[in-house]
């Protein structure tokens, strides 16, 4: 079975291609085991 | 051993019947008794000789490809989509009715004496942590209970940071991004991939843009050696893609895989509400990685519930996709909702069944870490 989640998170307005703090990144990589309750990304609070 | 045994007593039977017999009659009945039974011993344990070297030798085969595509994974070479004949013939075999009949035959009651054996024959076989388990083993009447358990209290604590999406899952992580470069489109392996707004419904949600507006950046951002988004499958209509408009910027994806050994219980990834469910009724072709490497557009054509919604951020949707043998998909919000029914046409081309919750309101409320639903063996 697999599940697939789509979802809106934080971006800053920022000039395309550069990244700020408060952008959505994900903390797991390809291939990773995770469980339920581990957190799949991250983002900062402005 | 049976076999050797089956052999030396014909053998000796074959000895012994020319000294037995007495009478001429007698003898050539007993004779010719010798010469079918003969036949008939060597038959049953002949074939099942054949079958098990013929089931060794594919195996040993699928070893030998297994380690050869590690070793590519290793030298971090992407492994491609490459459609093969074993994977088209999954099209024909009846798959959700298999899943259906293997779902009844593991929903038989096991003997208590024999189900702590059983339990962890599965676990030895599927990599399953029996320590977990909420109940002792033999209180889970049958495999399919013992496949849907839950877990102990504390086992799954839930990440309290209010500025993080949790996984709904046990599983691994296959595929993760942001949509806005592939033009809602998630890679399911290079050289293929599928539609974001086919996966979830033309009915979805999904924040769209219109296609033109930034396409000059849109074509910045994208590897342009990269053209894997463009060979979608053009096999159905529903499958292609909408190429007027385009997803949203900070709309991301992430695709994780459970094994036959993982906890199957889904959880909400975050407080939100639930307003839409879909229910597609598809195929059960099985979604392991080798599956994903030679079946085009799996998860847009296997069996799915698909949960849209609102959180804070914004938009959210879980699809929760079967697979051969677990295409029974149960949503705690919706406990009357049955997935792959018996259905009437053999190719159905209906379109989903959809049902919207709370009309009036907000939708169903749905708690970070809360269980959701579950995939159940059938």
């Amino acid at each position: 079975s697999t599940v697939v989640l789509i979802f809106q998170a934080p971006t800053a307005n920022t000039p395309e291609g550069s990244s700020s703090s408060s952008d959505y990144r994900f903390c797991v990589k390809q291939g990773d085991r995770v469980r339920v309750g581990q957190a799949l990304g991250r983002w900062k609070e402005e | 051993s049976s076999f050797l045994n089956n052999i030396r007593s014909n053998y000796s039977g074959a000895r012994a019947s020319p000294l037995g017999g007495s009478s001429g009659a007698g003898a050539g009945a007993g004779g010719g008794g010798t010469g079918d039974s003969k036949g008939n011993a060597f038959l049953v344990p002949g074939a099942t000789m054949a079958t098990i070297l013929m089931l060794g030798a594919l195996h040993a085969r699928r070893l030998y490809e297994d380690k050869k595509i590690e070793e590519k994974r290793e030298k971090g070479i992407e492994l491609e989509f490459h459609p093969d004949i074993k994977a088209s013939f999954l099209g024909v075999l009846p798959l959700r009715s298999i899943s259906r009949a293997w779902g009844s035959f593991m929903s038989l009651e096991i003997p208590v004496w024999m189900r702590p054996y059983a339990y962890k024959a599965w676990a030895r076989a599927f990599h399953s942590n029996l320590e977990e388990a909420a109940l002792p083993l033999e209180e889970y009447t049958s495999l399919q209970d013992f496949f849907v358990r839950s877990l102990k209290e504390g086992c799954r604590p839930i990440d309290p940071d209010p500025c993080c999406l949790v996984s709904p899952v046990d599983g691994t992580v296959l595929r993760f991004g942001e949509l806005k470069g592939n033009r809602g489109m998630i890679e399911q392996v290079k050289g293929h991939s599928y539609s974001v707004p086919a996966l979830l419904g033309n009915n979805s949600l999904l924040p769209m843009e219109p296609e033109g507006k930034n396409e000059s950046k849109e074509e910045a951002v994208g590897d342009k050696s990269d053209k894997s988004w463009l060979r979608v499958s053009l096999a159905s209509p529903k499958l292609r893609e909408n190429v007027s408009a385009s997803p949203m910027k900070g709309l991301y994806y992430c695709v994780i895989y459970l094994k036959p050994g993982d906890y199957h219980r889904i959880h909400s990834p975050a407080d939100w509400n639930a307003t839409v469910r879909r229910h597609f009724a598809g195929r059960l072709f099985p979604v392991n990685e080798r599956a994903t490497r030679t079946i085009r557009n799996l998860y847009v054509e296997n069996e799915r519930v698909v949960l849209e919604g609102i959180w804070k951020e914004g938009f959210m949707a879980l699809a929760a996709v079967g697979a051969t043998n677990i295409g029974s998909i149960e949503l705690f919000i919706e406990p009357e909702l049955r997935t792959n029914k018996p259905k009437k046409k053999l190719f159905p081309t209906e379109p989903p069944e959809e049902r919207v919750y709370d009309p009036e309101g907000l939708g169903l409320r749905l708690e970070k870490g809360k269980e959701v639903a579950v995939f159940n063996m059938g």
